[in-house]
Formats: structure tokens, sequence, C-alpha cells
């Protein structure tokens, strides 16, 4: 099973933390944070770390695309176009590929998932994060998620998520569907479902440090005045963007990106 | 007492909360914050409000500077060069106030302290934080401060100051300086003083919610792993900030803008 998952969104938004958290993985032993000048001239530059994980008895070769600069707002834009090309990059080399010899053996390195990483300010979308979305959402099943969400309270995230969905509407900003559910399904999956989509855009927190309290382990960030379990349903949406990405909503992603973002990449090539 | 602060950083980062944290007064009840595409339009725009406040036995005829959409980073140049021109327009007031018959009712509205807004990304300074201070930094009294600390742990904060302070001197970024302790002073009053330089760049948290614990009212954030005292030094440097500028502080700063950044102004008009 090959996913790849692309990470976008300024700088400091706890991307990698959050990467590393979702598959229980250290994905970034070699990163190295460049000083403030060096970001602003290599920020366009795109890094793509392949690992092979097992993940809720998945196995996943897993690409993560990132961009280690993003939003030094001094050019946010070339780095949302490097983006964009790398999309299509892949969507060209698959399409070589498909008209090859060696269709049988072709690897699907295409974009399946994009995490667009929302700050957590309180106001709603700047222009900035419209402006990155709408270059990404007709390439890649785009979900926009609410960075380091353990900065908003209870009462200001509801009003922010509610925010968010309003000004994507009202910016024609198309998000990844999840498809409708199965109407045979049991009760408790849809449930389940229905949860998962009141609950967009997912609210996420991340960490790298494993606490341990009373003998109980899990991820957390302490504070002075209290822990942020981030695995914790109560406390972050992580566990539901992670069901989602692995278990229930894995082959969808790769469906929608084969038959809808493919599709029209293919189409405008062989009408051009 | 004339005192105008001025607060400067992105939209989002809390800027009117801490004042109203600051100076115990909603000095923001007629504000609306603009749908995203006005955001971009009108954020040239500067804001003044001016009130009188009883604070810590102080009377202050108190003015905040606002600038109410930067950071859409599209526009955080012009945002910035017009907190510059509003600086020197008061300095030319005043010039020529002071050169005029009136002299002994000159009403001071020089800007006397500027709080720069810092994220909590965790990275360190952004570009676009490097070219605003030091678009300021030669005009007014520049105090950074650490916004929204309560999304940063112990730990990740100690580190973030460090990193912070070691990026302004390599920027040559000229903050505000606390004048060097009267010899004479009594030990605790040096030692609040040496714990105030230590803590610069101030971490602030604000609230503008009165919570009550077991009869005991304070402000605070209240999440649900637990609950921010954001006038609490366990929990953010909110208290040494309101002392520093109301208490300890403002005469200071009120000379230094008179002395320095006004007398720099003066003596460019007049070699002109
Ligand atoms: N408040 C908060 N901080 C976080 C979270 N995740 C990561 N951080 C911190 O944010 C800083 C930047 O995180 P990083 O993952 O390097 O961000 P990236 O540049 O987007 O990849 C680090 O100090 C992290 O510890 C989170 O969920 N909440
Ligand atoms: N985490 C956190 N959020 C804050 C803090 N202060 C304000 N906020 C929230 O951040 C959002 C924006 O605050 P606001 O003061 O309007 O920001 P401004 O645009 O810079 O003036 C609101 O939802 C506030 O409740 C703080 O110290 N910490």
């Amino acid at each position: 099973f090959e996913f790849t998952l692309m990470v976008a969104g300024e700088s400091g938004l706890g991307k990698s933390t959050l990467v590393n958290t979702l598959f229980l993985a250290d994905l970034y032993q070699d990163r190295v944070i460049p000083p403030v000048e060096e970001r602003l001239t290599k920020t366009t530059g795109i890094q793509v770390r392949t690992a092979d994980i097992e993940e809720m008895g998945i196995k996943l070769r897993l690409t993560i695309v990132d961009t280690p600069g993003f939003g030094d707002a001094l050019n946010s834009e070339e780095t949302c176009q490097a983006l964009s090309d790398y999309i299509d990059v892949q969507f060209k080399k698959y399409f070589q590929d498909e008209s090859g010899l060696h269709r049988k053996s072709i690897v699907d390195n295409r974009v399946h998932c994009c995490l667009y990483f929302i700050p957590p300010y309180g106001h709603g979308l700047r222009m900035l994060d419209v402006a990155a979305m709408r270059k990404l959402h007709k390439k890649v099943n785009l979900v926009p998620v609410i960075a380091k969400s353990d900065s908003l309270t209870t009462t200001e995230l509801s009003r922010f998520k509610s925010q968010v969905l309003q000004e994507l509407k009202q910016h024609d900003i198309q998000i990844y569907q999840f498809p409708e559910c199965d109407p045979d399904e049991d009760e408790a999956f849809k449930k389940q479902d229905k949860e998962l989509k009141d609950s967009v855009p997912f609210a996420v927190s991340g960490s790298c440090q494993i606490l341990e309290v009373n003998g109980r382990r899990f991820r957390g960030r302490i504070y002075p005045w209290g822990v942020v379990e981030v695995e914790s349903p109560l406390h972050s949406d992580l566990q539901k963007l992670r069901s989602m990405l692995i278990e229930t909503h894995l082959a969808d992603l790769r469906d929608q990106t084969h038959e809808i973002h493919y599709e029209a990449f293919r189409s405008a090539c062989i009408t051009r």
C-alpha cells in the first residue's frame, strides 16, 4: 500500500510533530531548522521522506511531502506553487508509466491527501490560507486542520470551526468530502461516521513526548496548569484524523485521487 | 500623565485581549472583526483609542495605537510603514508645538512604547518580524513580547526566549533597555529588577474572562486540561509587563522617548 501525504502550512505550526504523532514514528530525525535568513532562501524546497510503517495492523509505504519554510510570508506564493507543481509532476509520471510497457508494476507516488494547517489565531482564515488552498483544492484531496488546537478554549474552538467552515464555503474551497455511509452499516459505525463529519475541520494537537502518569503512558504536552493528552478525543481530534487517514478512509482517499484528481489532469493532458 | 502605547503584530495574536487585560478595561467594545476580504483592503488603517484610566493608583490618559489587520502577509510591509509614519507624525506635531507660542500646554501624543507581538510558533523570529521591528526600533521604545505564551510548554518557552534574544542581537534590533538599577536601592527592589530583566522577552497570556474558583476571582482561560491564570507569574509574564509599563518604568519610557527617539527626529529635521 503506497500512501503519500502532503503537509502544507506555515513553519512552526507543528506539522512535523503531528506527522510523527499520527504515525507513531520519528520521521524527522535528521531535521535541522535553518536560521532565519536561510529559511528565507531555502523555502521553496520540498522535502520528501519515505518510511515503511505498520499502523493499526496495516502495512504502509508512507511518503510525506513537506515544505520546510512555507509562510515566511514574503514567499508563501512560491512555496504554494512548488507544492502544486509537485502534485503535477507525480501525475505526469503516473501518466507516462500508465501508457508504458510496465503497467503492472506501476508505483503510485501521487499525492493522496494534503493536510492544510490553519493557525489557531481565532479570527478565521487569512488571505494567504485562502490563496494556498485554492491553489491545491482541485488537484488533491484537501483536508484542512486547525493546528495547535490546544491554544483554543472549547468555546473559541467551536466558534472557530464554524467560522472556518463558513469561509471555506464562501471562497469556494473544495475540501475532501467523506463518502456517504452505506445504509447497511450498523448503527455504531454510522454514529462514528457522523461524529467524524461533524468534527471537520479537525482540531489537532501533537506531541513527540511520551509521558507516564500512574503507570499509563500517553503522548502529551505538560503545561504548568495541566497536561494535554493529544490522543484523547476530549483534548484533540488527533485520533479521529488518524483513524480516518489510516483505517476508514485510506482506500477512498486513494480512489478519489485516481478517479477525480488524476482523471482531471489526464483529460487536460489529452485534450491539449 | 499621557501615555501612548502602540501594539503591533499579526491579527489574531491576542493584542486587544492583552491591552484589556493590562489595563483592566474594555477598550475594544466597539470593535468589529471584518470578513477576510475587507481585512485585506482595510488593513493599512491605524486605530487610535483614548481612555482615562486609573491603575495601580496612577491616573493615566492612555492612548492605544493598533493595527487591525497587520499580517495578512500580503501587506504587512504597508502596515509597518503606516505605523512608522504615525510615529513620525506625532513627533512632527510635538516639534511644531514646541516651537510655537503655547509651549506650556503641549499635549504629548508621541508613542512612548511599542509592544511587538511575536507568534509562539517555536522556531524563532520570522523575516516579517525582523523587517517590522527594524522599521520601528530607532523611532520608539520597542518591547517585543511572546504572544499567546500559553501555547508553549515551560521547556519550549525558555528555549524560545533564548532563541529570540539571540536573533534580535544577530539582526541588530535595538529593544528597549531597562535603565541600570540605582546602587542605593534595597535588595528586594534590585532582585525584582533583575527578575524583570531576566524575563525578557515577556511571554504574555491575556484574558477578558473573569473566572471565580473557591471565591477567588481572577482572569483566566479555561481549557479541558486546566485553567491558565494569566495574572499568575507561574503562568505568564503579564504582571511583570504591567508593573513595568505602569509602575516602575513609565517615567523612563517617556524620558527615553523624549531624550532619545524624539531627539533623533528633531536633529534630523533641523539638519535637513
Ligand atoms: N501548542 C502546541 N505546540 C506544538 C504542537 N505540536 C508541536 N508544537 C510545538 O511547536 C513547535 C514547532 O513544531 P514543529 O512540529 O517543528 O512545526 P513545523 O515547523 O510545522 O514542522 C515545537 O516547539 C513543538 O513542540 C501542538 O499541538 N500544540
Ligand atoms: N491561547 C490564547 N488565546 C488568546 C490569548 N489572548 C487572546 N486569545 C484569543 O485569541 C483570539 C484573538 O484575540 P484578539 O485579542 O482579538 O487578537 P488581535 O487580533 O491581535 O487583537 C481570541 O479568540 C482570544 O480569545 C492568549 O493569551 N492565549
